[in-house]
C-alpha cells in the first residue's frame, strides 16, 4: 500500500526543522565555560529565534512560511552563537 | 550586521586556492575568487595576496559531505552551499564550497563570486545579518555580478572591524557603483510619475525629479521600499494613488511606503497569458484610465476601471505609436505627452496627434 503522503510529509518536515535548528540555531558550548550547565533550548524557543531572525511571524510553530524559508539554499555558518 | 571578534590583527592577508570545481574553468574560478576579495578590499584597508604553496591565512577548497578534518559537513545538492570559519589559526579564516552544487559565473546554479564574497565576509569576522538586502544575509540570492553586492549594512559591519579604506574621499559607507547622473550614456530600467514627482529607476538606485524646479535626488530604492528587489523592469502610477512595480513575472502594488499585503503576485493575475515572462515598460494614460504594457515590439492594453485586459491585444506598438519602433525600456506620461525611452534616447510622443514630436537625450530631465 502506498504510504499516505500527508503523513510522510509531516515526518519529513519534522526532520527538516530539527536538522535546521540543530545546524544553525544550536548554541555551541563555549569551551572557556566548561563545567557550567547550559539549559538546552527547546525546539520551540529555537524556532522562535529563527523566525525572529528572518522576520517571519514568531509562532514557535513550523508553519508553511517557516518551512519554505528553511528549504532555501544557504550558507552553512550558524546564525547564532558564534 | 553581526561580528565575531577579534578580526585579523593585520591588514595584509594571504589566500590559497587548494583545489578546483570541475563546473568552471580554473581561470573563471580564479577570477571569481579574486573579484570576491576585491569587494571587501574596496571598502577597507585590507590587502589580499594569493599564494600557491603552503599555509595561507584563508585556505579555499571544494569538498563534499564530510571533507578532511573539517568539523562541519556538507549535505549534497542544495541546502548548505558553503561555510567558513572566523579569523584565527588552524581552520580560522578557511572557506569550503560544497562541490555537489552547480557552480557558475552567471545566474544559473549558484554564482561562485557571490557565495565566495559572502563566505569571505565570515573569514574576515562578520557573522550573519538579518537585513535581507545584505550580502551577509544567510540565504542565497542572485544579484547581477555587475552590481556592487555590499549593502550599507555590510559596509558598516566590516568597517566596524577594520575601518574604512585609507584616503577614501569621505567616511560615509560608499556604494562605489552609484550611477552617474549626467553621463551621456545614462539609460533607465523603468520610470513613473509619483504625484508631482517623476521617479527614474536604475539597478538599486532611483532619481527623484521635481519637473517644476531643478531638484534631482539620487537614493537607494531600498531606502523607501526595503522589500523591493533591485533591477525593477517596469513601473507605473495608476488612478488610485498607487504604484505598481514589475520584475520578471511578479509585481508589487505600493501605496505610499507600504507594499500592499498579498504581493508580489504573478502577472498572469492581470490577464497576461502564461507565455509572457516579463514586462518591458508600462504607463497609465490618465486621460483614458487605460494602461499600456509594452513587451518586445507589442503592447497590451489594460482597463483600470474594469480591472481587465482589453480584447484584441497584443497589437504592434509601431502601428498605434508611429515612430516608436525600438524596444521600450521605460515610458511615462507628463502633461499629456508620453515619453518613451530606449537606451540613451527618449521620444516625446503626442497620443492625440499620434506622432513623435521630438527626440531627446534620456537624461534631459536632470538639468545636466
Amino acid at each position: 500500500l502506498p504510504v499516505h503522503p500527508e503523513k510522510d510529509n509531516k515526518e519529513g518536515d519534522a526532520k527538516l526543522v530539527q536538522d535546521y535548528l540543530n545546524k544553525f540555531y544550536a548554541i555551541e558550548p563555549d569551551p572557556n565555560q566548561l563545567g557550567w550547565k547550559i539549559n538546552a533550548e527547546s525546539t520551540a524557543e529555537k524556532l522562535q529565534k529563527m523566525q525572529q531572525f528572518f522576520g517571519l511571524k514568531v509562532t514557535g510553530k513550523p508553519d508553511s512560511e517557516t518551512l519554505e524559508m528553511m528549504k532555501k539554499p544557504r550558507c552553512g555558518v550558524p546564525d547564532v552563537g558564534l | 550586521y553581526g561580528v565575531t571578534l577579534p578580526g585579523w590583527k593585520k591588514h595584509k592577508l594571504t589566500y590559497r586556492i587548494v583545489n578546483y570545481t570541475p563546473d568552471m574553468s580554473k581561470e573563471d574560478v580564479d577570477k571569481a575568487i579574486q573579484k570576491a576579495f576585491k569587494v571587501w578590499s574596496s571598502v577597507t584597508p585590507l590587502i589580499f595576496t594569493r599564494i600557491h604553496e603552503g599555509l595561507a591565512d584563508i585556505m579555499i577548497a571544494f569538498g563534499t559531505k564530510a571533507h578532511g578534518h573539517c568539523p562541519r559537513y556538507f549535505d549534497g545538492p542544495l541546502g548548505v552551499l558553503a561555510h567558513a570559519f572566523p579569523p584565527g589559526n588552524g581552520f580560522g579564516g578557511d572557506v569550503h564550497f560544497d562541490e555537489d552544487e552547480d557552480w557558475t559565473t552567471g545566474s544559473a546554479g549558484f554564482n561562485l563570486f557571490l557565495v565566495a564574497a559572502h563566505e569571505f565576509g565570515h573569514a574576515l569576522g562578520l557573522s550573519h545579518s538579518n537585513d535581507q538586502r545584505a550580502l551577509m544575509f544567510p540565504n542565497y540570492a542572485y544579484v547581477s555580478p555587475s552590481e556592487f553586492p555590499l549593502s550599507p549594512d555590510d559596509i558598516s559591519g566590516i568597517q566596524s572591524i577594520y575601518g574604512s579604506r585609507p584616503n577614501a574621499p569621505d567616511k560615509r559607507p560608499a556604494t562605489p557603483t552609484s550611477p552617474k547622473t549626467c553621463s551621456s550614456q545614462t539609460s533607465f530600467d523603468a520610470i513613473t510619475t509619483l504625484r508631482r514627482e517623476v521617479i527614474f529607476l536604475k539597478g538599486r538606485h532611483l532619481w527623484r525629479v521635481y519637473p517644476d524646479n531643478s531638484e534631482v535626488e539620487l537614493e537607494l530604492i531600498s531606502t523607501f521600499w526595503p522589500t523591493l528587489p533591485s533591477g525593477i523592469q517596469a513601473v507605473y502610477e495608476n488612478m488610485k494613488d498607487q504604484i505598481l512595480f514589475f520584475k520578471g513575472n511578479k509585481f508589487w502594488v505600493i501605496s505610499g511606503y507600504q507594499v500592499l499585503p498579498g504581493y508580489p503576485k504573478n502577472i498572469n493575475t492581470l490577464g497576461f497569458p502564461k507565455g509572457v515572462k516579463k514586462i518591458d515598460a508600462a504607463v497609465c494614460n490618465r486621460n483614458t484610465g487605460k494602461t499600456d504594457f509594452f513587451i518586445g515590439d507589442k503592447y497590451w492594453r489594460y482597463d483600470e476601471n474594469s480591472q481587465s485586459m482589453e480584447k484584441g491585444y497584443p497589437r504592434q506598438t509601431v502601428d498605434d505609436f508611429p515612430g516608436i519602433s525600438q524596444k521600450v525600456d521605460a515610458v511615462f506620461q507628463q502633461k499629456g505627452f508620453f515619453y518613451f525611452f530606449h537606451g540613451s534616447k527618449q521620444w516625446e510622443f503626442d497620443p492625440i496627434a499620434k506622432q513623435v514630436i521630438r527626440e531627446i537625450k534620456s537624461n534631459s530631465w536632470f538639468n545636466c
